[in-house]
C-alpha cells in the first residue's frame, strides 16, 4: 500500500546541497509492521514525513493505496492525513494552550464528530495509554513521557489504517513502553500497518521487519525472526 | 556537594494537590556519577529542576556547596546556574531563531567572554558531539538527535562542575549515545559531578550509582558494580 521509488529530498543552504534522502526505494504491504532504524541524521524523520504526506519529495514517486500522492489535490491530501494516517511526531507537537483531552480530540473535529462523542473517545484513548488522571493537564503540566503518550493517543483516535510513529518510546520507562508496544501489536493484528522509528533494538524486535538507513539511503532490510 | 532533605514539590490544580515530589532525601558527593531512573511521571525532571536551581521546592532544604539555596539572592543563583551547572533539558529548549553554534555560545555571553572566543569554543563543543558540519543550521534544520546533541554541547561550554542531563540519549542511536557516554565519563574523571536521568538500563550502567524513583519518592539506591 506504500510504494516509494527513487525518493530524493534535497535541502539547499546557501551554495551547498544537502541530500537528506538520497534515492530511497521502499515497499510496505498492508498490515506490515516495520521498524526503521539508523544513525542520528540518516533521514528517518524525513522519510516518515514524506510517507505521512506531511512533506513532499524533491523527486521520485510515492504511491499510496494505488494513488500517486503528488497528483492529489490539497483536500484529498488533508483527508488522507486525517483519516487514513495517524502520526506520532518525534517532538510530539501538542498545542500548548489545550489540555490533554482537548489535544487528543482535535483530529475528530475535522472528521465532523460531535463534541460529546469527541471527548468520550479522547477519554478512552487517554485511558489506554495510562493517562486517565491527567486529562485536564496542559502540556507544561505533564512530564516528558506523559506528553509523548498524549501524542500517541492523539494518533490513534481516528482509527487510522496506517500508524507512523517517530521514536514513540524515546521518553518512556520499560512499563510504559511495553504498554505502547501492546497497543501497536493489537492495531497491527487488526490488519493495520505500523511504521515505527526507534533507536532501541529491544523495541525494534516487536516489528515484523527491520529497515536500516544510513546517509539518506536504505542500507539493508530484513525479516525479523522472533 | 548536593544535599537534599525532605524535599516536597506540590502542584495545586483546582481542589486537588499533586505531590510531584513527596519527601525526597538525596546526597550527592563531588565527582559522583548518578543515574536517576523511574517510571514516567515519577518526578525525575522535577527533581532535576530543583537540583539545577531552575525551580524551587515547596518545602525541605537544599544545600549546594555548603550554601542553603533558598537563602541566595537572584544574582547568586544566576551565577550558579551559569557557571557551576550545565543542564541538558528533556525537551532541549534551543532558541529557534539562532543557529547551532549561536545556541551553544549563549552561556558564554553571560560569562563575559569575547565574541571570537565564544564562537571558537562553541565550534569545539559542537565538534566533540559530531556536529561540525551542522554549525550554521537552525533547530528546525536539524534532526531530533542533532538538536539533542546541540543541547548537550551547550551544557558543557562553561566547563561546569555539575552536569545535569535529563534523558541525554533519548533520541540517539547507539554510536551517538556511546560518544555522549564517553564525554560524560571524561568529565567525571576530571572530578566533576554527573547526574543523568535515563530510562535505558544500558545507559544507566555507565554511572557509579543508580537511584530509582517512584511516585515522587526515592525507592532505592545502589552502587553499580561494573
Ligand atoms: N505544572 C504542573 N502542574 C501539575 N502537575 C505537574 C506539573 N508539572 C509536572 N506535573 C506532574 O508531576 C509529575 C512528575 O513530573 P516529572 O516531569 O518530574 O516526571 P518524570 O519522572 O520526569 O517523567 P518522564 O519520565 O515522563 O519524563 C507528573 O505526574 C506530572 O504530571
Ligand atoms: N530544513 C532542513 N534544512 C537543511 N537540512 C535539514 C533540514 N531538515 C533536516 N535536515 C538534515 O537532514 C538530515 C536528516 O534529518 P532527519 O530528521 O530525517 O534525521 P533522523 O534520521 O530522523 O535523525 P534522528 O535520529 O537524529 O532523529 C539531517 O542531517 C538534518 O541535519
Ligand atoms: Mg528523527
Ligand atoms: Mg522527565
Amino acid at each position: 500500500i506504500i510504494e516509494l521509488k527513487n525518493i530524493f529530498k534535497i535541502y539547499t543552504l546557501g551554495k551547498t546541497k544537502l541530500y537528506a534522502l538520497n534515492g530511497v526505494d521502499l515497499s510496505i504491504q498492508k498490515s506490515d509492521y516495520l521498524a526503521l532504524m539508523g544513525p542520528s541524521g540518516s533521514g528517518k524523520s524525513t522519510l516518515m514525513n514524506i510517507i505521512g504526506a506531511l512533506d513532499t519529495a524533491s523527486s521520485g514517486t510515492y504511491i499510496l493505496n494505488q494513488q500517486e500522492i503528488n497528483q492529489l489535490n490539497d483536500n484529498d491530501l488533508a483527508q488522507i492525513r486525517n483519516k487514513e494516517i495517524g502520526f506520532v511526531f518525534q517532538s510530539f507537537n501538542l498545542l500548548p494552550r489545550m489540555t490533554a483531552i482537548e489535544n487528543v480530540a482535535i483530529p475528530l473535529i475535522y472528521a465532523g464528530i460531535s463534541k460529546t462523542e469527541r471527548l468520550e473517545r479522547a477519554e478512552k484513548a487517554l485511558n489506554s495509554v495510562g493517562l486517565s488522571d491527567r486529562m485536564s493537564h496542559k502540556p507544561n503540566e505533564l512530564s516528558g513521557g506523559q506528553r509523548q503518550r498524549v501524542a500517541i493517543a492523539r494518533s490513534l483516535i481516528n482509527n487510522p489504517s496506517i500508524i507512523l510513529a517517530d521514536e514513540p518510546t524515546g521518553n518512556l520507562d520499560s512499563k510504559s513502553s511495553a504498554d505502547i508496544m501492546n497497543i501497536f501489536a493489537e492495531i497491527n493484528e487488526q490488519g493495520n500497518t505500523v511504521v515505527m522509528v526507534t533507536h532501541e533494538e529491544d523495541i525494534a524486535q516487536n516489528a515484523k521487519r527491520i529497515v536500516r538507513m544510513r546517509d539518506g539511503k536504505i542500507e539493508n532490510l530484513y525479516e525479523n525472526r522472533r
